[in-house]
């Protein structure tokens, strides 16, 4: 099921600060406290999202709070992807076959 | 192949951080920050084109729903050039009536644009050469992304679901925590060389709060999260003519 803030631990308090840092550094407000409840599980929902990125990585990139940290996938999909692509583009197979850059 | 090429290190080379908001138009943002790069470093001329030109004026529909490089390049062959953002500004919103392509002066326009191959060395070598190009990669862990060198592999972020397109300005290395380590460690026994991280540099539209001042950096020789897939650029002078000016290393 959805992960809720409460189920995140011993630390609920450090996550409710996480959050209002969040707030304050890219300036979010909500209009009523259900919206920001809602906010703060997506926030710490995410905050376990990173975690999991930070392990799959294999390189030296750090992964957590962004200003995208208050959405949901799907929210962030819709605002900032390129769904026209979504599930890949046409298949465009090998389209350039020379070895030099000014042919097309 | 140059060891590391970086054009943010030519003063004004690169346009400053766009913010696409609420708008899927990285394919649009992609376009003009590669027309307007390659007009910077090709003619010293620093412009700035109109996004929103590119939306309004877009052969597909809305544009704020997505898009491709390509036709974005198709829309400035057909208008003969872009206006100014400054004439022309982003609006984050399609407005296709008011596509008015004769209406203001144009202020850069390409000559064509081609696909380079997929081949992550031979995009260095044309990048350092000739300027920066865009790409198309499945943005997966940009979300999240906060500084460093991704590296996924193609169970972590699949290279043939690209998904944004964003603007390739460099490239370079690292040297990574464990060859630093090794190096030391093995002192006693074995010497072994550094370990370095070899990585590209790429410029995203969505705003400059965002990872590494707006840019961010992918592992470069393992196809991370696509990046070889659409490798695109216009083109400003012929084929044959060089920049004015050679990326920084």
């Amino acid at each position: 099921g959805p992960l809720r803030a409460q189920d995140l631990g011993p630390q609920p308090l450090e996550l409710k600060e996480a959050f209002k840092l969040f707030q304050i550094q890219f300036n979010r407000s909500y209009l009523s406290p259900e919206e920001h409840a809602h906010r703060l599980d997506i926030f710490a929902h995410n905050l376990a999202q990173a975690q999991r990125l930070q392990e799959e990585d294999l390189g030296t990139a750090e992964f957590g709070v962004t200003p995208f940290s208050d959405l949901t996938e799907e929210e962030f999909g819709q605002l900032y992807g390129y769904r026209r692509a979504a599930g890949g583009v046409p298949s465009m197979g090998r389209e350039i076959r020379s070895e030099e850059p000014e042919e097309s | 192949v140059p060891f590391s090429c970086d054009w943010r290190k030519v003063a004004g080379a690169i346009s400053p951080i766009k913010d696409q908001k609420n708008c899927n138009c990285c394919w649009a943002m992609a376009a003009a920050g590669n027309i307007e790069t390659l007009w910077r470093i090709s003619f010293w001329d620093f412009v700035d084109v109109s996004v929103q030109e590119l939306l309004d004026c877009s052969r597909c529909g809305d544009g704020c729903q997505g898009g491709f490089v390509w036709d974005a390049f198709i829309t400035v062959l057909n208008n003969s050039g872009l206006a100014s953002e400054k004439d022309y500004p982003f609006q984050g919103k399609v407005r296709a009536h008011r596509c008015h392509p004769k209406k203001y002066q144009k202020v850069a326009w390409i000559q064509d644009f081609i696909m380079l191959q997929n081949n992550e060395h031979r995009i260095a070598q044309y990048l350092a050469t000739y300027g920066p190009i865009t790409v198309t990669i499945n943005m997966k862990p940009l979300r999240l992304y906060r500084k460093g060198v991704i590296k996924a592999t193609p169970t972590t972020c699949d290279p043939q679901l690209v998904d944004h397109s964003v603007l390739l300005v460099g490239f370079g290395s690292v040297k990574s925590e464990e060859g630093i380590w090794a190096e030391t460690v093995s002192s006693q026994s074995q010497p072994q060389p550094p370990h370095p991280t070899p990585y590209w540099i790429l410029k995203n539209s969505w705003g400059a709060q965002w990872g590494e001042k707006g840019y961010f950096r992918l592992h470069r020789g393992s196809n991370t999260c696509g990046i070889t897939k659409f490798p695109l650029t216009a083109r400003v002078q012929k084929p044959d003519m060089k920049p004015r000016v050679s990326c920084p290393p």
